[in-house]
C-alpha cells in the first residue's frame, strides 16, 4: 500500500523514509553502537536546505491568496526547523561524545521531524494545488446550474462558449491528476467520472437545443424535453461532485484496498 | 515548483546524513 498520495511526493520522500526506518533499526540492533563519525558537514547541509525552504515557503505564504495554505504552512515550516535544531544539537553531542545515546536518540527524531514536517509541508502544498482544480470544477457546476433557464438559441451558444473552456480545464487537469494519484482505485474513479462528463456534455446540450426549439414552436413535449435536460445536468453535477470528492482524498480506505 | 525543489534537496541532505550515521552503526549488526 503506497504510504504517500502522489508519485512527486512519494519520489521526494520515500527513499528518505526508508533510510531513516533503516537507521532506527540499526541504532536498536547496536544498541551500543559504534563511535559516531563527525556529522558536522551533512548535518550543515540539512540546515542549509531548511533554510532555503524556510525562504521558499515564507514567499509561497506571502504570494499565495489560499486562505488554508496561509493558515497551515508556517507550522510545517516550524516542525521543519525545529528538527534541523535537533540534528545540530546531536552533531554538537556527538562531537563531545561519539558514544552519546541521547544524541543518537536526538539524530532519529530530527530525521524523523525533517521527515514529517517537509511531508507536512509537501501536502499543504498539494492540497492548495488540489484547490485550485476544485474551484474549477465548482465553475463548471455554476454553469450547469443555469442550463435549465437557457431559453433560446443565443443563450444557448453563450453557454456553450462559456462552458468549452472550463470543461476542458477541468477535463486537462483532473486527468494530470488522476496520472499523479498512487492510489488506483482514486486514479480510476477519477478516470470514470471524467469519461462520464465527457460523454454527458454533447448529449446535454442537444437535450438543451431540443428544449428551445419545442419551447420556441410551443409544441408538445416541453415539459419531458426539460425533463431530460435537468435529468442530464443533475447527472454531470453529480460526476463532478464525485470528482471533487475524490481529489480531497489523501488517506486509504483499508476495505476499499482489500 | 520552488518548494518540490526546496523539499527535494532537503531530503538528498538528510539522506546523505542519513547515510554517514548508518555507516557506522552497519558495521557493527
Amino acid at each position: 500500500m503506497p504510504v504517500f498520495h502522489t508519485k512527486t511526493i512519494e519520489s521526494i520522500l520515500e527513499p528518505v523514509a526508508q533510510q531513516v526506518s533503516r537507521l532506527v533499526i540499526l541504532h536498536e540492533e547496536a544498541e551500543d553502537g559504534n563511535a559516531m563519525p563527525d556529522l558536522e558537514k551533512p548535518v550543515f547541509g540539512v540546515s542549509r536546505a531548511v533554510q532555503n525552504l524556510v525562504k521558499v515557503g515564507r514567499e509561497t505564504i506571502q504570494s499565495s491568496d489560499d486562505a488554508i495554505l496561509r493558515q497551515d504552512m508556517p507550522a510545517a515550516l516550524q516542525r521543519v526547523e525545529q528538527a534541523a535544531r535537533h540534528l545540530e544539537e546531536a552533531s554538537g553531542m556527538l562531537k563531545a561524545d561519539p558514544f552519546s545515546q541521547p544524541a543518537r536518540k536526538k539524530l532519529i527524531e530530527g530525521s524523523r521531524g525533517i521527515l514529517q514536517g517537509t511531508s507536512s509541508l509537501l501536502l499543504c502544498f498539494d492540497e492548495s494545488e488540489v484547490r485550485k482544480i476544485i474551484s474549477e470544477c465548482k465553475r463548471v457546476l455554476d454553469y450547469l446550474a443555469v442550463a435549465e433557464v437557457v431559453d433560446s438559441l443565443e443563450d444557448l451558444v453563450r453557454f456553450v462558449k462559456d462552458l468549452s473552456p472550463c470543461l476542458s480545464k477541468v477535463s486537462r487537469e483532473v486527468d494530470g491528476r488522476q496520472k499523479e494519484l498512487t492510489h488506483q482505485v482514486h486514479r480510476d474513479i477519477l478516470i470514470r467520472c471524467l469519461e462520464e462528463v465527457k460523454t454527458l456534455t454533447p448529449i446535454l446540450i442537444c437535450s438543451m437545443k431540443i428544449y428551445i426549439q419545442i419551447h420556441a414552436q410551443g409544441g408538445k413535449g416541453g415539459e419531458e424535453a426539460g425533463m431530460n435536460r435537468d435529468y442530464l445536468a443533475q447527472r454531470m453535477t453529480d460526476e463532478l461532485n464525485e470528482i471533487i470528492r475524490v481529489l480531497q482524498l489523501t488517506t486509504y480506505d483499508e476495505d476499499e484496498w482489500d | 515548483e520552488m518548494i518540490l525543489e526546496a523539499a527535494k534537496s532537503i531530503a538528498a541532505a538528510t539522506s546523505a546524513l542519513v547515510k554517514a550515521a548508518s555507516a557506522a552503526q552497519r558495521e557493527l549488526v
